[in-house]
């Protein structure tokens, strides 16, 4: 299983959530505009959040984040 | 299996319950406006609820919480 | 598996009952109107009963409680 | 696997009966007009029987009991 | 894997032949008239017997059981 | 994997004939017209036979015996 | 997995070759007009051959032996 | 997985290839005008390879050995 | 899985290339005009190469390799 | 599960993020214009970035990264 | 999970990259054109390039390498 997040600006976060009894950032990646960061659920990531505006690709289809 | 929880106002809130014997809110992810939350189910979070307005994806579809 | 249940007033409930040998109620979780509680089946929970006018979005689709 | 229960009146039965050499009612939930069970089978439980007027959601469509 | 009997009349039988090297009747539940009963396959039951008239919902379609 | 058989006139058979290194009928389940028989393959029948006219659905669709 | 053969004639055969480094005859199953034979792969049975005019439902269709 | 072959003349053969770090064929099976042969992959075949005109049923369809 | 390669013209190979950290021929089966093979991956095999015009039924559908 | 990227200029580079606890760069793949990189996730890389303009081929559709 | 990739030059090349913490070339397949190289994700191959003008044939769709 794994999510598509491609930047419609610079300075998009998608934010790594830690799996587990505890829930904190792992992990914060940035994405200047255009770029593409496609990430699994893992052992370590159960949860992710995203901030920006940017284009999320999952499996209910296309959700934009930022602008609603 | 995850669901996706995009907030339409700020302080949307999405709980995460605990697996087993006892039910009680070991999390909760606060969201502000636009920002996108993707959530699995895990050995520690087997129910999830969610307050304020929000898109909620799930294998049944979008579901808006917040006003009905 | 999952099931999604909106509440559509307050005062909603979803009532999860026990695994095993033994039925009884384990745990009952109260919904205003608008909130959204989405809950698996578990190592606890094999059965859940739903009382109140709630939409309940299952693998059969969409089911209103309460008036019939 | 699990079904859904919805009672068309007051008085409706769901009967588990258990899994094993023999076959014995071990539980009994009764459910008000309107009110929705939904239940797995389980180690415990490997039929059902339902009484009374209600519509039953199962895999192959919505069954109405009661009334034929 | 279950299958689904509704009773069209008083009197139906459903019968579970045990599994393994001796094929014999292990259980007959009746139904009334509108009653219906769910029952997977298990350890102990391998084949199902029914008599009477009846719908049987399997994953063939519905089937009528009595009059042909 | 089961298979559903409804008898369409009296003295329908249906054998089951033994896996393993022998083949030979282990049990021969009669059914009177409109009787429904509704089998598994198993650790002991890896194959069928049926004999007089019958409605036979499996995931080939419904064959008659009998009459060709 | 298993295939359906229905004899279109008296006489039909269906054959079970051995599974493993040698292949030789292990059962041959004859069948009366309008008979039907519900055969597996099994540990012992890794390949069949069907003589005489039939009808062999597999998953690719219903294919008509005999008369080409 | 297996496959089916008819053959259209007498004399079409299937060759079982065998599995492993040698390749050589360790069975011929010859087929009479009509018959049909029906045939898995297993621990010992890991190819096979069809001489004469024959129907050649595969999970890519229907394909006929032999003119092209 | 598996692929069937039906020669076109005399003199068609498929090579088989050896599974692990060294990748060389370790078989190479020729086929007449109109002769069909049907290889699977295994655990000594895992690429394939094709030489000469014959048609390639793979998942992606049908290949016609030769001629481009 | 892989993805397919295709280079649409020079120097488009596809990056391995790690698995587990710890986040960083572990390889980054340069393609020229028209070269083609195909990658599983695995063991070893749970995440992947994308810059440059290039077609990223994933479950959810061909996604244009660099050009927004 | 295999790729097809067809050659449709003289020279092309299909590169697997190691499995691993590293990641290195560890074989070079070259086409003559109309060649066609059926290769599977591996033990050893966790990723793959090619270079030249062909045709990669992926769960995506067919893709041509090469010119863009
Ligand atoms: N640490 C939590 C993270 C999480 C996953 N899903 C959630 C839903 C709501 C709140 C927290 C979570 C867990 O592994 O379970
Ligand atoms: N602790 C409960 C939480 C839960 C899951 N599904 C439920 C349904 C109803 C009530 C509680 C629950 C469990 O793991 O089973
Ligand atoms: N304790 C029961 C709960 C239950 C599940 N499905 C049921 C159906 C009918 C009655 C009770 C049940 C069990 O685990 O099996
Ligand atoms: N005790 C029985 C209950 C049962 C399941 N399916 C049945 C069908 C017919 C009769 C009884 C049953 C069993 O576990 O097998
Ligand atoms: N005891 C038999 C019951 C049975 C299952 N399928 C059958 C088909 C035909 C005759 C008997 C059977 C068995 O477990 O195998
Ligand atoms: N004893 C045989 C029965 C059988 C199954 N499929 C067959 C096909 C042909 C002949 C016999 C059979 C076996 O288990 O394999
Ligand atoms: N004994 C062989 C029988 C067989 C199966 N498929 C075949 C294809 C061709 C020739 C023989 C066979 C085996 O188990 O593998
Ligand atoms: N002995 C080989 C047979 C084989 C299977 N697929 C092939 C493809 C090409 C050449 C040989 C083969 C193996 O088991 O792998
Ligand atoms: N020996 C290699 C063969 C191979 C499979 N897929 C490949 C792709 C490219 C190059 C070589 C290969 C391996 O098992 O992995
Ligand atoms: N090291 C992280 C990489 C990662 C995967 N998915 C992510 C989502 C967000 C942030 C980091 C990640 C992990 O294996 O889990
Ligand atoms: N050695 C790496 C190769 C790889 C696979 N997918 C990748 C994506 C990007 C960069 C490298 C890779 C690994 O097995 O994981």
């Amino acid at each position: 299983d794994y999510i598509v997040v491609q930047a419609l600006e610079n300075g998009v976060t998608i934010i790594g959530l830690t799996r587990g009894k505890d829930t904190r950032f792992h992990h914060t990646e940035k994405l200047d505009k255009g770029e593409i960061y496609i990430a699994q659920f893992t052992e370590v990531t159960s949860a992710m959040k995203v901030r920006g505006n940017a284009r999320i690709y999952t499996k209910f289809g296309c959700i934009i984040s930022g602008n609603v």
